[in-house]
């Protein structure tokens, strides 16, 4: 047995020891053993190649390979840890860890912040907050006025932006979502906590004996 | 005229960030 799942597991590159995971992360260790269930489905729905690449994890979160969404690329490339253009089951763990109802709020705001941060350059600045409004309208068949664009722009500025420098920095951040929580209800996500009993599958396909929590 | 949003509040609301969907079989 053991034989067997060590082979099939080689076939994951940047698979981990799920208990070395659950060590660095809220999971326990059958949580990462339904987490590698999930993993295994969402990595072989168009390249069985042990890896998740952009279209299926689109094909997973909108149950449409093709559909080209701007927080869903973001969501993408912070999964992607190494930069490779897939994400392997390691990063994969870790980065949906944040998502725990357990992790630490610190860690939720610094992920948003860098979601938000669309060119990576420590400032969420009003022409990045515009296009991801404009994105979020597109995506809803919402139609605003530019004129109204720019109100809800300046609005958010003028909430968000303590020092009036134009942009939002980290310390900005973390300040206006401590005034505005339910912009962190999105970096919560229940299913984590039971994840197990939507997975029970692991269960076979455990490597660990005795799986204690 | 209805008050008017922020623009985070209405950003949080995408498809794209809800990563829930990612559960549903």
């Amino acid at each position: 047995m053991g034989c067997f799942h060590s082979k099939s597991r080689r076939q994951f590159p940047g698979y981990e020891d799920p208990v070395l995971l659950a060590s660095q992360t809220s999971f326990s260790v059958s949580e990462v053993e339904a987490l590698f269930e999930l993993f295994k489905s969402i990595s072989r729905s168009v390249v069985d190649d042990g890896l998740i690449n952009k279209e299926e994890f689109q094909l997973a979160l909108f149950k449409n390979s093709k559909k080209e969404n701007l927080f869903a690329n973001r969501i993408f490339d912070l999964f992607d840890v190494k930069q490779k253009g897939v994400i392997d089951f390691g990063d994969f763990v870790r980065s949906l860890n944040v998502f725990h109802p357990n992790a630490p709020l610190e860690d939720k705001i610094n992920f948003s912040f860098k979601l938000y941060d669309l060119d990576g350059n420590g400032f969420i600045e009003r022409k990045e907050v515009k296009q991801m409004l404009i994105a979020l309208l597109s995506e809803s068949d919402m139609k605003l006025s530019d004129e109204t664009v720019e109100l809800i722009l300046d609005k958010t500025f003028v909430d968000s932006d303590v020092n009036h420098d134009g942009r939002i920095d980290k310390s900005d951040w973390q300040n206006f979502v401590s005034r505005n929580p339910s912009l962190m209800k999105i970096m919560t996500l229940q299913y984590l906590k039971d994840i197990t009993t939507t997975f029970p599958s692991f269960v076979f396909n455990s490597e660990v004996d005795d799986i204690a929590t | 005229r209805p008050a008017l949003m922020n623009a985070f509040e209405l950003i949080s609301t995408s498809q794209g960030l809800n990563l829930g969907t990612l559960f549903e079989k």
